[in-house]
């Protein structure tokens, strides 16, 4: 029962983490595939991969010009849905070149 | 310094670019693509050493394509949702390349605030700076900001971009004389005597960037065989004199002076006897033997070496200028003779009081059109067409428009085009009336202003606009023209 709820509530909260994780992985804020592995974290490694998301979501936040809030706030998502270039705002996925 | 460069970049500067042969716009024009997007590489052409030169060949260093979902490599598209393009940094193959999503909807022209739609000449001036080797930039207002901005009509590159482009590239070098391959610097002659023999200094005039490819022949336009032109025995090449050269002293003027005729010939005047090349089954319009009545000399009859023309059109292959009453012919030989004579003389169905045409051009059924004021005239090569002349608002044009300045069939694209303050509409043969998404501004053909007084493609397949006593060669690929600066009219079509 637990596990049905906490998915529950995950997947809820899974939606909104899930597009945000995919926006934030197209654009460079977060290595491809760090959310599942996130999901399988427990203890500790659960706690730093949070500390990633929120990291990642500052940034977007900083770079996009909003309120560096750390949290998925209606300025966050009326970012994520304006049109954009679909070039990743940072090179990650190339090895990180500069 | 916000921008951000990527690491690669260019090797060269004069790039190449072109429309991929397969992944092509599905709801756009492609030829007025291929200007928007020609004018968004302009973007970075004025910023920095770079130059761009529009290329036939899916070979060249970038490539632009319209794709949708996924197209072949990391980025899929998303419909018509957030992601509007992309494009890879500097590199072979596909690197510089850019790629548009084709299901979102383009728009050639500033929008009105109303209007849906995505500016494809902000977007791809933002691609083709990744194409350039920058990175986003996270300055609001930068046109390498990630999200899309919209466009202001007079846009001009913001700083953070320019920075970013001339930190790599390197800003623009001023164009000087002596870096055009063919300017010739004037030697001027020793003003000193000298005692001993000389070899005489031999002038090498600046060639003409138009003659630059002259063959030792002078071919024109053969109206019976198109394919085989007339070939001439080359009169001595034209030289204009560059601006810079100091003006003939008035000696050597006089001699052009008694040139001309002492003063205009009577109209009632036999026809020119000068050798007319023969033009055997060519129809061209015979100028009608004038009246009887001898007009008295007019004061309007223009200085055939300082004037401005009102229009100017390339008529059965021979050049016809326009300028108040009168018109001057240009054929292979160069100039007639005893010319400007009447416009009425050639075609008596314009107005008895006709003071001045408008705008004049050769249709592609080979009719001519003269426009004066709001009334078009119709000509059958001489001859007025029935119904004629007829409004301006018959070919769609609005009724308030008070007349049309140039008109001309645009060799890039078969089409003809209306020209008129600040606007210009395209005209649709067939249809015999404007296209719906005109008029547009002026500011399309960039580099000659508003108000021209005339346009038309010269037998090169180039197009010259005129304005005042001057004219612009002007590229057709980069609509813009070739030198800011205008050529005196003058010297190069009346060869004075």
């Amino acid at each position: 029962a637990p596990a049905r709820t906490r998915t529950a509530r995950n997947t809820k909260h899974n939606i909104n983490e899930k597009t945000v994780k995919n926006y934030l992985e197209t654009f460079g804020y977060l290595e491809k595939g760090q959310l599942e592995v996130g999901n399988l974290l427990m203890g500790d490694m659960a706690q730093s991969y949070e500390d990633d998301f929120r990291i990642a979501i500052k940034t977007l936040q900083q770079f996009g010009g909003i309120p560096v809030t750390g949290e998925i706030d209606a300025a966050t998502k009326q970012l994520m849905r304006q049109r954009r270039c679909g070039r990743p705002d940072r090179e990650l996925h190339e090895g990180g070149r500069h | 310094k916000r921008f951000a460069k990527q690491g690669e970049m260019w090797k060269h500067t004069n790039l190449t670019w072109s429309m991929s042969s397969r992944l092509i716009p599905s709801q756009l024009n492609l030829h007025e693509t291929r200007h928007v997007l020609a004018r968004a590489l302009d973007v970075w052409e004025q910023a920095s050493r770079l130059t761009f030169t529009e290329v036939n060949s899916d070979e060249a260093d970038i490539v632009v394509s319209f794709a949708r979902r996924n197209h072949g490599d990391a980025y899929p598209f998303d419909g018509r949702g957030s992601i509007l393009a992309h494009a890879f940094f500097p590199g072979s193959g596909r690197g510089g390349d850019a790629h548009f999503d084709d299901d979102e909807l383009w728009l050639l022209q500033p929008k009105n605030d109303d209007e849906e739609g995505t500016s494809l000449f902000a977007v791809a001036a933002h691609e083709f700076g990744h194409s350039l080797g920058l990175s986003h930039s996270s300055v609001k207002g930068a046109l390498m900001f990630p999200w899309y901005q919209g466009i202001q009509p007079n846009f001009v590159l913001p700083e953070d971009d320019r920075h970013g482009i001339q930190d790599m590239y390197g800003p623009k070098v001023k164009k000087k004389w002596a870096d055009n391959p063919n300017y010739r610097p004037i030697q001027t002659p020793p003003t000193t005597t000298t005692t001993t023999t000389t070899t005489t200094t031999t002038r090498r005039p600046y060639i003409h960037y138009h003659d630059r490819h002259h063959t030792n022949h002078r071919h024109d336009y053969n109206p019976r065989n198109p394919e085989k032109p007339n070939y001439y025995p080359t009169p001595p090449t034209y030289y204009p004199i560059p601006p810079h050269h100091p003006r003939p002293t008035p000696e050597t003027t006089t001699r052009s002076v008694t040139n001309r005729p002492a003063r205009y010939p009577n109209v009632g005047h036999e026809y020119p006897s000068h050798p007319r090349p023969n033009y055997p089954n060519h129809n061209v319009p015979k100028a009608k033997p004038s009246p009887t009545v001898r007009p008295t000399p007019s004061s309007d009859i223009p200085d055939t070496c300082n004037t401005s023309y009102d229009a100017v059109a390339l008529i059965r292959g021979e050049l016809f200028i326009f300028k108040n009453r009168y018109h001057w012919r240009i054929g292979s030989q160069g100039r007639y003779p005893q010319y400007p004579i009447e416009i009425s003389r050639m075609w008596s169905g314009l107005p008895k009081d006709l003071t001045h045409v408008d705008a004049v051009y050769e249709r592609p059924d080979k009719k001519i059109a003269f426009f004066v004021g709001r009334k078009l005239y119709l000509f059958d090569s001489q001859y007025l067409v029935r119904g004629y002349p007829k409004p301006l608002t018959h070919l769609g044009l609005p009724e308030s428009l008070e007349k049309i300045d140039a008109a001309m069939v645009w060799g890039h694209n078969d089409k003809t085009y209306f020209y008129s303050g600040t606007m210009y509409w395209k005209f649709d043969e067939e249809e015999g009336r404007v296209e719906l998404d005109y008029p547009r501004d002026m500011s399309m053909w960039k580099g000659v202003g508003y108000n021209i007084d005339s346009v038309f493609q010269w037998r090169d397949g180039k197009t010259y606009f005129f304005k005042g006593k001057g004219f612009w060669k002007f590229n057709d690929l980069h609509m813009r023209v070739e030198h800011e600066r205008q050529l005196p009219s003058a010297t190069f079509w009346m060869k004075c």
